[in-house]
């Protein structure tokens, strides 16, 4: 089973086009394989892109280096998904 | 003993569990719901729709389905919620039992089981289906890309390891072409709601061309509509328009094919987004959102059901 350990949802709010396309660059050259959860459309509306740990420094690095704000939306994607089937598996024993 | 009565909606289940609770909400409502197969999969697991029918014969018909990107576990939740709701309400509530009473529901729950089992078996973040491209060591491809409507244009991808990769054909998807098939030969569909998570948007046709549907007015007054009633719930606040107009051109998608055969009242739900988790929304919200969205379904359901054409 694949795990997400040390993962991250980066939830990033583009404030021009300009951004938004930086955005588009990023996800296609980035070292690791990203993937936007919520693809970015127009400025003001969030972006949200799952990095894979590996690639999160160098993925914080490029939007602060470019000024483009972002927050922490999933700290540990596997911390999340361990307490969804932990929720599962005690509902089912219910 | 087991019924859907006793069935927990609260909680996001396995494949298994789901399939068995379809034959339990058939046998509690034997005189409305009857389950169907209208193909099978990549990997071969039978692709079931439930109908909802009180009779006549080739009744006009709306199309539901969840689930199509498969991580999007709180669609196939909220699937199971309002299919519940839908056969609990008739003959309770006056615009199911309406609806009911002259039109037939088809839901398809699992419309990507292929992918759905592999979110419980090995990638929790899997989206698409899992068919193996000839030309490449990565799998799947985005169902909602596969659609024979402006197929491999702009907002999809030819790279088979993208999450939008398209495939090497419209409809090369057997879990695209059996709804294909389905809608094409039921010939009567008169509304096709796709939902998917995330971002509280409902979208209607096009995606693929920028330029604005023909009943563009009609169906955006009806998303105004139905989002306006779905936020005086729980306050979820969706924005809405085409496609194309509300986040970006995408190209192959469900409900620009289905409204270019025809089906006029095509939309697209993106459910809940809290902020916090993307689409693995806690199973503690699977209510919530179903009931909020039970609510714009519903309005959009009436005005098909008020607006033959």
């Amino acid at each position: 089973e694949q795990l997400f350990v040390g993962d991250q949802v980066l939830r990033i709010m583009p404030s021009d086009e300009e951004q938004i396309n930086l955005l588009r660059v990023l996800a296609e050259h980035a070292a690791v394989q990203v993937d936007f959860w919520r693809h970015p459309t127009s400025p003001g509306q969030p972006a949200d892109l799952w990095v894979p740990f590996p690639g999160l420094q160098a993925v914080k690095v490029f939007l602060e280096s470019n000024n483009i704000s972002y927050i922490i939306m999933i700290e540990d994607v596997q911390e999340l998904l361990d307490e969804e089937k932990k929720t599962m598996t005690k509902s089912r024993r219910i | 003993n087991r019924s859907t009565s006793t069935f927990d909606y609260a909680s996001y289940h396995t494949i298994d569990e789901i399939y068995d609770w379809m034959d339990m909400l058939v046998d509690d409502h034997p005189d409305l719901v009857s389950k169907l197969q209208i193909g099978q999969s990549y990997e071969n697991r039978p692709l079931y729709v439930l109908k909802f029918s009180t009779g006549g014969s080739n009744r006009p018909a709306i199309w539901l389905d969840t689930g199509i990107h498969s991580r999007e576990w709180i669609t196939q939740a909220t699937g199971i919620w309002t299919a519940n709701k839908i056969a609990k309400d008739y003959g309770q509530d006056p615009s199911i039992t309406a609806i009911l009473d002259s039109m037939d529901i088809f839901f398809e729950i699992i419309t990507n089981p292929d992918g759905f089992a592999f979110t419980q078996s090995s990638n929790r973040l899997w989206r698409k289906t899992r068919s193996i491209t000839a030309s490449s060591n990565c799998i799947g491809v985005d169902p909602n890309r596969n659609w024979d409507a402006g197929f491999g244009g702009s907002g999809s991808s030819s790279n088979p390891c993208s999450e939008t990769y398209h495939g090497p054909y419209a409809h090369s998807e057997r879990e695209v072409k059996s709804i294909v098939d389905f809608i094409l030969s039921h010939g009567n569909v008169k509304s096709v709601i796709s939902i998917h998570s995330y971002s509280q948007m409902l979208l209607f046709p096009y995606g693929y061309t920028t330029a604005p549907a023909p009943d563009h007015q009609e169906l955006n007054e009806l998303a105004k509509k139905a989002v306006s009633d779905l936020a005086a719930v729980y306050g979820t606040k969706y924005t809405y328009g085409s496609i194309a107009d509300t986040i970006y051109m995408a190209a192959g998608t469900t409900v620009d094919w289905a409204y270019d055969n025809g089906v006029k009242y095509s939309f697209t739900f993106e459910l809940r987004d809290t902020g916090r988790y993307g689409f693995l929304l806690p199973s503690s919200q699977i209510i919530p959102t179903a009931t909020e969205t039970w609510t714009a379904l519903l309005d959009i359901m009436v005005h098909v059901l008020e607006h033959p054409y």
